[in-house]
């Protein structure tokens, strides 16, 4: 439910798709400015990468006597409402095998979404890569050894991020169209956001759930170049990819990656 | 897709043409013995009514896929609840996979490696798939209407219009049965306008990658289900 609530706030605000979706409310505490972050390249177009969140920051895993402290800027990021409309009737009929289906219905349901007024906080770029020059990673750290372990992952620094202000509940209502003691229905699940000003409470819900101030709801992330004598590179552009110098051992893996990639794309066009 | 077009119009026509080498990959499916065909059929179709178990079923997938085991997976799979998890079991059994042990885990194996990539690559599709469109793609198949859908996609002309007197069509004349597939298709970012005896597809200004994913579950779903 939280994570469709950030999802649908994403959809509103960044229809370029530089922010990502914070979907576990427990990683929510884990986002700190320049906090690792792993990017699992995924199979097909499609599907969205995997992030993972390493529990440390860059500064954490840079070779000895090395530090950054990070200038972190903060803004009005936007006030969230949304009023949506969720208009649904119908009524099918149909045999199936010997069992008759009615389903049908009428409802309206219009719902308003708030997360309230959202903060950015930032990392001031052109200072961390001033910060960053002759700064190597020790790629010895227990915790890169894991990364650099796994296939297809990408070393990330958390950049920026959206916080909440005020506490929001966020809520599902399940409607179900059905009449006639049909078998089957059109379930939707609305998910509505609200923000909370005078201790107002939602009525009518099934699931509600209450999220504190300074909630991170939203993040964005550079992905990072990582040379093999753990000297790194910020990919500030779009077309930049991150990722490992040092070649990757060749492990056996259950379905291989290109191999899975292949298979269905063999024929088309990019 | 966008290459070569000029037009909103002309998308659909070249998404029909980059996709109809997936029919051929969709082959597996058709080359499963019909039991075991209607079985995993039939638990597709309880997938697309479980927002959450498809999410979970997903990620074990793409842990399966990849060899590599993340809390998440198993976390998740906890979470779920115990007809939930026999019909996770059941899915991965039936798309090939070797299971060790009560739970699918590291230990287990893919041993019928093209079965289970055509699974997950349909489950990965399904996964997502906009709010609500999996659900809506559920009644759609107990309608048995997801043949109509794929030929309706094959069908459209390069303007993007097609018959409704074409005999696999006419489920389509139906006004309430034609209202459930225009909001599964609005929701893939095509909007359906009945106009006469003929239907017009358009792809919504700026789609995002729904329409692709559209084809492919349509795609997979009528390959899986041409025995049931």
């Amino acid at each position: 439910m939280f994570a469709k609530a950030t999802r649908n706030f994403l959809k509103e605000v960044d229809a370029g798709g530089n922010l990502i979706s914070v979907s576990n409310l427990n990683d929510s505490d884990k986002l700190q400015p320049l906090s690792l972050v792993t990017k699992k390249k995924r199979y097909w177009c499609w599907q969205r990468p995997k992030y993972q969140f390493l529990s440390v920051t860059l500064g954490d895993v840079l070779t000895e006597d090395q530090f950054l402290s990070p200038v972190v800027v903060e803004s009005d990021f936007v006030k969230y409402e949304g009023k949506f409309e969720n208009h649904v009737s119908g009524t099918i009929e149909t045999v199936l095998g010997k069992v008759k289906l009615n389903m049908g219905g009428k409802g309206l349901v219009e719902s308003q979404s708030s997360f309230g007024t959202l903060r950015k906080q930032e990392v001031d770029l052109q200072q961390l890569i001033r910060d960053s020059v002759e700064r190597t990673i020790n790629l010895k750290n227990p915790i890169l050894h894991q990364v650099l372990e796994r296939r297809n992952e990408v070393l990330c620094v958390l950049t920026q991020k959206i916080v909440t202000t005020q506490k929001c509940v966020i809520s599902e209502h399940v409607q179900i169209e059905e009449k006639c003691g049909g078998m089957v229905g059109i379930q939707t699940k609305i998910v509505q956001v609200s923000a909370m000003e005078d201790g107002n409470v939602i009525k009518d819900t099934s699931v509600l759930l209450e999220i504190p101030a300074a909630t991170t709801i939203a993040y964005g992330i550079i992905e990072l170049y990582v040379k093999q004598d753990g000297q790194f590179e910020f990919c500030l552009l779009h077309e930049k990819h991150g990722g490992f110098e040092q070649e990757r051992r060749s492990d056996p893996v259950y379905l291989d990656y290109l191999a899975c990639r292949e298979f269905v794309f063999m024929d088309m066009p990019d | 897709a966008r290459h070569g077009t000029s037009s909103q119009d002309g998308l659909l026509s070249v998404l029909n043409q980059a996709t109809l080498p997936l029919e051929r990959n969709f082959s597996p499916f058709l080359e499963l013995p019909a039991e075991q065909q209607t079985a995993l059929h039939n638990l597709l179709q309880a997938v697309l009514f479980d927002e959450e178990f498809l999410v979970v079923l997903e990620q074990v997938c793409d842990d399966m896929a990849g060899g590599f085991w993340c809390p998440q997976a198993a976390l998740a799979m906890g979470e779920l609840k115990p007809p939930q998890q026999q019909d996770l079991m059941a899915f991965l059994q039936l798309a090939g996979c070797r299971i060790q042990g009560e739970w699918p885990g590291p230990e287990g194996e893919v041993s019928n490696q093209k079965l289970f990539a055509t699974a997950y690559f349909l489950v990965s599709a399904l996964a997502e798939m906009p709010d609500n469109a999996a659900a809506l793609l559920g009644i759609c198949c107990k309608l048995q209407i997801i043949p109509t859908l794929y030929h309706l996609l094959r069908v459209l002309s390069d303007d993007g219009i097609c018959d409704l007197e074409d005999p696999t069509l006419v489920p389509l004349k139906d006004t309430e049965r034609f209202g459930i597939v225009q909001r599964l298709f609005v929701a893939a970012d095509i909007n359906l306008e009945q106009e006469h005896s003929s239907v017009k597809a358009t792809v919504l200004k700026d789609p995002h990658v729904f329409p692709l994913i559209l084809y492919i579950t349509l795609n997979g779903l009528c390959a899986l289900g041409k025995e049931h």
